[in-house]
């Protein structure tokens, strides 16, 4: 396991931040990044799928009142892939009657889905030479979230409370040596220490949190991060090729 | 006394400052008097739980002002969540093939 790793560093990996703006679809968000970030890695291309088809085409109908990662891999497996984003761009409503999914070239399919350990290391694993997972976690926290590295507790963010999906992209260590007391030096000075964090990607535009993304603390299944990882496989296991994530 | 007559210096804004530069950069606007009332309200309360916030973590992470600072918490969720996870979310660790999943 690296002691690092960034997929946003590998060009062409991670699509552009999203913005759900009123919608409910942060599961639909984290699926599409999930799937573009995995057809980049194994397949060299640079893809944006269709977000607002997931939503047109789930089996649940109004996919902007909420939904399952789960659930937006079966309407990806039920309609063999998914357009372009370019073609069956975003709307930010839905049209559960008016699934085009038929209409436009398919630029990304995949072969099926699995749910990991609920693991750290077996998720960073996983991320570190698979490529970007999703995560559903307690969004509590991100309503006040501007920068920097959350470390909750069960007690700030239940972690069975889980209410909103997001694309795990990396994980490191904190270079600061010392917490934000220390550094800021208003109180007391912390001892010198180092965080591990995860790093996620959002979907609330580039404006929030750190250009989009936010980081939580590895390690103490910060928010439920460990609930419902969730990945889709572009490519049968046995054609598997080794990968690796810049550190 | 001879304090009296010194520059204070750069002091702190005022909620309604904070409050407007908040509406300015986000684009908020309310329809009455009420509701600009209750937003402030809920700005107020959101900044006040980010400072504690601050004080209680044990990260490194900064909490503020943010474009969700006029929102109560359940309206933060209802807006950004998923809300069919406020239910019970399905059974997803059941093992394939054991005698509660039934036909595989």
């Amino acid at each position: 396991l690296p002691s690092s790793c960034d997929w946003r560093r590998l060009k062409g990996i991670i699509s552009p931040i999203r913005q759900q703006e009123n919608c409910n679809c942060c599961w639909a968000m984290a699926t599409a990044g999930n799937i573009e970030a995995l057809w980049g890695i194994r397949y060299n291309q640079v893809v944006q799928v269709s977000v607002q088809e997931l939503l047109d085409c789930g089996r649940c109908g109004d996919g902007c009142r909420g939904g399952f990662v789960w659930d937006a891999f079966i309407t990806v497996l039920n309609n063999s892939g998914l357009a372009s984003e370019r073609d069956y761009p975003f709307q930010g409503d839905v049209k559960p009657h008016k699934c085009l999914a038929k209409k436009y070239k398919k630029v990304a399919w995949i072969q099926d889905f699995i749910m990991l350990q609920d693991n750290e290391k077996t998720i960073a694993r996983y991320l570190a030479t698979e490529g970007p997972i999703t995560v559903t976690i307690n969004m509590k926290l991100l309503q006040q979230y501007q920068k920097g590295v959350i470390k909750a507790t069960p007690a700030t963010c239940d972690p069975q409370a889980v209410d909103h999906s997001v694309l795990l992209v990396g994980f490191g260590r904190s270079k600061s040596v010392g917490g934000r007391r220390a550094e800021g030096g208003a109180s007391q000075p912390h001892p010198r220490r180092s965080i591990p964090y995860w790093i996620l990607k959002n979907s609330w535009g580039a404006e929030w949190g750190e250009e989009g993304y936010f980081r939580l603390h590895r390690g103490s299944n910060a928010c439920g991060i460990t609930k419902y990882p969730l990945t889709a496989r572009v490519d049968l296991p046995v054609k598997k090729r080794p990968v690796s994530c810049p550190p | 006394g001879s304090l009296r007559n010194k520059d204070p210096g750069p002091q702190p804004l005022e909620l309604k400052q904070v409050f407007m530069l908040f509406q300015i950069q986000y684009n908020r606007s309310y329809s009455n008097p009420e509701e600009y009332a209750r937003r402030l309200d809920i700005f107020a309360r959101n900044l006040a739980h980010a400072q504690q916030l601050e004080a209680e973590d044990l990260g490194t992470a900064e909490f503020g002002v943010t474009p969700f600072s006029d929102l109560t918490e359940e309206e933060f969720g209802q807006l950004y969540g998923h809300q069919r996870m406020a239910g019970e979310a399905p059974s997803m660790g059941r093992k394939v093939g054991s005698e509660e999943s039934g036909e595989s």
